[in-house]
């Protein structure tokens, strides 16, 4: 009863005690970093907290945000090959502390991997989303083209460093980010291999994962690297 | 390592002291996801200004030990920490976000007189 919770949580920079539904996956480069850094505390190594050497760039929190956007269509891959149409959605303000964004890396994850299960290439285009309107009435549209990536086989995961929203976000704090994502299949239609894109239009359907890996450098914490620790 | 400590001069010389911090204890395992706990330690024992010179000290432990002997009301040299460690923490919020930071100087590694 004497555990004043509040405030310890106040120090530790949290409003109050978060209480999560369910705990989220861990991804991969966030357990890889963290059990590195255990590692390096235990053996008494001395670690530049303000530098994530994984990624390549400075900071001192890194956040992983859930996708909560929506598929714009599941229906079978039309003529022009369009595989499929995601609106995705990052709730931006859930960045709260102060200081600098430093990455963005968005992650697709296409699906397990699998040996036997090579589908035909496809084409990734990623676009800053315009809309929806208001209330959502309006459907999101590609806007500017962030990246094309082609992808033979696609399964495991794709990044994207997203620079543009680093400086948008930096130069007025977004409170979120809607990505327009669309997959565009590259099988030959006359050859007998729609089978094949249907099969991995409707894989990625199922298995599309996407999240945002946000990087911020706070200078309380991380003062300039110019100034080295004494 | 143990310090070796003269006959006689004190009982309980400054060095420190494991705690385990069990976060299911305070309820934060609902959204802290690694690590389960951690060793912490802490810094307890006497500081007689004849200790000093055995343990690690800094100038400030020698001043307060003189003023202290000029006046007891000042009080004595006391067990700090001389050298911290940080604590890398992977949680997660209301929003379904999965956080990894890092708190710097947050475990005790070491104790001394000051």
């Amino acid at each position: 009863s004497k555990f004043q919770e509040y405030d310890f949580l106040q120090f530790l920079d949290l409003e109050k005690a978060p209480s999560p539904r369910r705990f989220q996956p861990v991804p991969r480069i966030l357990r890889k970093i963290f059990q590195a850094r255990e590692a390096a505390a235990a053996g008494g190594v001395s670690q530049d907290f303000c530098y994530v050497k994984e990624l390549g760039v400075r900071g001192n929190l890194l956040r992983l945000l859930p996708d909560q956007g929506f598929f714009l269509n599941t229906q079978n891959p039309s003529r022009d090959g369009s595989c499929l149409q995601k609106y995705l959605y990052f709730n931006l303000s859930a960045i709260k502390e102060k200081g600098t964004l430093t990455m963005a890396r968005l992650t697709l994850d296409l699906g397990p991997r699998s040996y036997y299960n090579l589908g035909p290439e496809v084409e990734v285009a990623l676009s800053v989303a315009e809309g929806p309107g208001v209330w959502g009435r309006s459907l999101p549209k590609p806007g500017r083209r962030l990246a094309l990536q082609s992808v033979p086989g696609p399964q495991g995961p794709l990044h994207f460093n997203l620079q543009d929203v680093v400086k948008d976000w930096n130069g007025n704090r977004l409170k979120n980010l809607g990505l327009y994502l669309e997959i565009l299949a590259k099988g030959d239609r006359h050859s007998g291999v729609n089978f094949q894109v249907e099969n991995t239009c409707d894989r990625l359907l199922r298995s599309l994962r996407a999240s945002l890996l946000v990087v911020t450098l706070n200078p309380d914490h991380c003062p300039s690297s110019s100034r080295k620790r004494r | 390592a143990a310090i070796p400590v003269p006959k006689g001069s004190c009982r309980n010389p400054c060095h420190r002291h494991q705690l385990f911090i069990n976060f299911r204890d305070l309820g934060w395992h609902k959204w802290i996801i690694a690590p389960k706990g951690f060793m912490a330690n802490y810094c307890h024992g006497d500081c007689p200004f004849s200790m000093t010179t055995y343990l690690n000290s800094s100038n400030y432990a020698f001043m307060q030990a003189l003023m202290h002997a000029v006046d007891p009301k000042v009080p004595k040299a006391v067990c700090i920490p001389t050298k911290l460690s940080p604590i890398s923490m992977l949680y997660q919020d209301n929003d379904e976000t999965v956080i990894l930071r890092h708190y710097e100087d947050m475990v005790v590694d070491e104790c001394g007189c000051g």
